[in-house]
């Protein structure tokens, strides 16, 4: 057994149910937005889900368990790419749109009013379309979630300690416990070996895509930060801070 | 101690017991 030490289908279970509440922004947004005030808005809602998403992660069977500099490590790396695959999860059954919350849903033009933001749209619908074609499903996508958290400082930090080793073996046999998880959760959809097999390997490769949506979203964030367009506090600049 | 200092939030909310969702 892996370091989870129980079934794919009960660590499923368990991170299904460490799923996130829906957010709502809570704003009455004034439209046609300008940038200040969609980039405001997008801020805001970042904040809120940053905190929602630190409590997700403590959910995720052994995240806990790892070295509190590894919890820090993970997190300050994934944080906009699973900010980001919430969001595609929440749109993808709304072709063109961006759901970014139940009362904060952007047409792709609406993007127009803010400077470099419609080309992260468009990486962003293109991504979300993808996973439509694909039919993700519920469980996949809580498995690519988790998987974007374990995996994302798994190969820039070499452990020094004997702490950190033991602290890096526990994350290596999570992310085994994790791709077990989604093997499961693909095995399930009837599909014949060859073809879970091609699905896993789609499925796997949008997380590059995703790393990249992200990357420029950060860049784009941090423009955004320095020319003053829109003030960023509290976690959400101490996550951006760490990641520039 | 640096680590932990340049991530104070995020340190507080990983240590927090208590889930922001309760708090919240």
């Amino acid at each position: 057994a892996h370091q989870s030490g129980m079934s794919p289908e009960e660590f499923i279970s368990r991170i299904i149910e460490a799923e996130p509440p829906d957010i709502y922004l809570m704003e009455d947004l004034k439209k046609p937005f300008t940038e200040a005030s969609m980039m405001m808005s997008l801020t805001n809602l970042a904040d809120k889900e940053l905190v929602l998403m630190i409590s997700w992660a403590k959910k995720i069977p052994g995240f806990v368990e790892l070295s509190l500099v590894d919890q820090i490590h993970l997190l300050k790396c994934c944080w906009l790419e699973i900010l980001m695959l919430g969001l595609m999860w929440r749109s993808v059954d709304h072709p063109g749109k961006l759901i970014f919350s139940p009362d904060f849903k952007l047409n792709r033009e609406e993007g127009v009013c803010v400077e470099g933001i419609m080309d992260i749209f468009d990486m962003l619908l293109a991504a979300t379309s993808r996973f439509r074609e694909l039919k993700l499903q519920r469980e996949e996508y809580v498995c690519l979630k988790a998987m974007i958290l374990l995996n994302s400082n798994v190969v820039t930090s070499s452990p020094q300690t004997a702490e950190e080793l033991e602290s890096r073996n526990k994350l290596l046999r999570l992310l085994d416990s994790v791709i077990d998880a989604l093997v499961w959760a693909i095995s399930k959809l009837g599909l014949s070996t060859q073809e879970q097999t091609l699905r896993l390997g789609h499925l796997t490769m949008l997380l590059s895509h995703i790393r990249h949506v992200s990357n420029k979203g950060m860049d784009h964030l941090s423009t955004m930060k320095r020319k003053n367009v829109v003030l960023v506090y509290d976690l959400l600049l101490e996550m951006l801070d760490a990641s520039t | 101690t640096s680590l932990k200092e340049k991530h104070k939030i995020l340190h507080q909310l990983l240590q927090n017991s208590t889930s922001p969702v309760d708090l919240a």
